[in-house]
């Protein structure tokens, strides 16, 4: 892969960008393991809110009611009431955010609404203007800031021990130590690591983290911690806290060593590759090696459950017009799975065995979000949905070239809503400048 | 009010404080109850 350096967060508004690229972005309730991701079907368009008023020349913070004009993930633009078709005070704010309260606010808390200075004498009687603007119009839930901080809890905690795959060696786990949490996202510490840089970064809903003890159950690899780097203040993570996987049921028909089968290579996210089942392991999971590029000691093969998004039976990739990547030196080009199932002696896997649930999820083309760079995922970049398979997004990260761009499941805990990173916290990576590119 | 998506809507007397005073408004605000 070619690694992206960090850049400054410095300059970048999503709410330009949005305005002058003229783009909209995902919306909120397309990322169901995100703040709020269960209950923005309150927020829309024409929904009025109190917020700090910030043309008043008063001493004090003082408050005014605006209204949604648009949505973006997360943000919001605002105006005014009071400034109708006038957008020239318009303004991008995050909805979650610690100013943001629901009309009704400002009297409980025994603060005067003060209406911008630049419209001050536009009405003669405000009360009758704003009786009429906000009869029967709609506004946040009274508990809305209480729904945000309750849904910026996380369980995972410093200290917590749990298995991980091992970014160096991707056919086995290690046990790591949750480092830091940041809206939901581990930094893990590999156990052994002395000066704690030897990390990882994931979500906690990641299919690659599991409880202590998950690989011996399943007959999964592990590298084994030096007990005397262990320390003694860590603790397991409970199992709850854990993702569970989809049910399988292992009939008689099941997946076995030597089937093939289309799997987006977990080295390259960019690609979708012809591979091979090499071990089947217990509870579904299923070990498995990209074709023309496996190591003979087998340690680049890695773990899928039978119920992934990203694995595919054999012929996805021309249904569904993507391009296969076939086997590393490979010659007899172009690829045709005929031929090379015959020459290889093998079968592929049945399409029975593979999930086809395709989830109502919203994403359409264009729309933009912040994504995980998955070949450094303490990355969260600007990034753009350019196409869409099913449940499968290509994700193009702007201002990068498209061999960065990578293939992720619509329910990816490594997306997130416009806003995500400023309400969590969280780095954001801006668009690539051109000199970056070069 | 409950819209086809199924989220309830509602009514709620609102309190408006201005500097000319205080009164109150009718308006929507979803079922946080739900």
């Amino acid at each position: 892969s070619v690694n992206k350096a960090p850049v400054t967060v410095e300059g970048f508004s999503w709410g330009n960008y949005i305005t002058s690229n003229n783009v909209i972005a995902a919306p909120v309730t397309c990322f169901r393991h995100a703040p709020m991701g269960n209950c923005w079907g309150d927020i829309a368009e024409g929904v009025r809110i109190e917020v700090p008023n910030t043309d008043s020349n008063l001493p004090t913070k003082v408050f005014w009611i605006s209204g949604i004009v648009k949505l973006a993930g997360y943000n919001a633009l605002l105006r005014y009431e009071g400034f109708e078709n006038d957008s020239s005070l318009d303004f991008w704010c995050n909805i979650c955010g610690p100013d943001i309260h629901p009309v009704g606010w400002c009297a409980t808390s025994g603060k005067p609404l003060v209406p911008p200075q630049s419209i001050q004498h536009k009405y003669t009687n405000w009360k009758a203007f704003l009786v009429k603007r906000l009869t029967g119009a709609k506004t946040l839930p009274p508990d809305f800031s209480q729904k945000v901080s309750e849904n910026m809890q996380y369980p995972f905690k410093p200290s917590m021990r749990v298995e991980v795959v091992d970014k160096t060696h991707l056919c086995r786990t290690r046990v790591a130590v949750v480092e830091s949490v940041i809206g939901g996202r581990l930094r893990l510490v590999y156990e052994e690591s002395e000066d704690k840089t030897d990390d990882f970064w994931c979500h906690m809903y990641s299919p690659l983290i599991h409880p202590i003890g998950w690989s011996r159950s399943i007959g999964h690899r592990f590298k084994r911690t030096d007990i005397l780097k262990k320390q003694e203040s860590n603790y397991d993570a409970p199992s709850h806290l854990f993702i569970k996987v989809k049910d399988v049921e292992q009939g008689s028909e099941w997946f076995k060593e030597g089937m093939k089968l289309e799997a987006i290579d977990p080295l390259n996210l960019s690609a979708i590759c012809v591979a091979t089942i090499r071990k089947v392991l217990a509870e579904g999971y299923l070990m498995i090696g990209i074709d023309g590029s496996e190591a003979a000691d087998g340690s680049d093969w890695f773990c899928y459950h039978a119920s992934s998004p990203s694995i595919f039976p054999v012929g996805f990739c021309e249904i569904n017009k993507i391009e296969l990547t076939p086997p590393r030196g490979y010659t007899k080009l172009p690829f045709k799975w005929f031929d090379y199932l015959r020459e290889t002696g093998s079968i592929a896997a049945p399409v029975k065995l593979f999930n086809k649930d395709v989830p109502n999820h919203g994403f359409r083309v264009g729309m933009k979000l912040e994504a995980v760079d998955l070949m450094e995922p303490r990355l969260v970049c600007v990034a753009t949905v350019t196409r869409i398979i099913h449940r499968l997004l290509r994700i193009h990260f702007d201002g990068w070239e498209d061999e960065y761009d990578q293939w992720v499941d619509c329910e990816s805990p490594d997306l997130y809503p416009v806003g995500w990173c400023q309400l969590t916290g969280y780095q954001l990576q801006p668009p690539a400048p051109q000199s970056n590119k070069d | 009010g409950t819209e086809p998506s199924g989220r309830k809507w509602e009514q709620k007397q609102v309190q408006i404080k201005t500097l000319e005073g205080e009164f109150s408004v009718t308006m929507w605000a979803s079922d946080d109850k739900k």
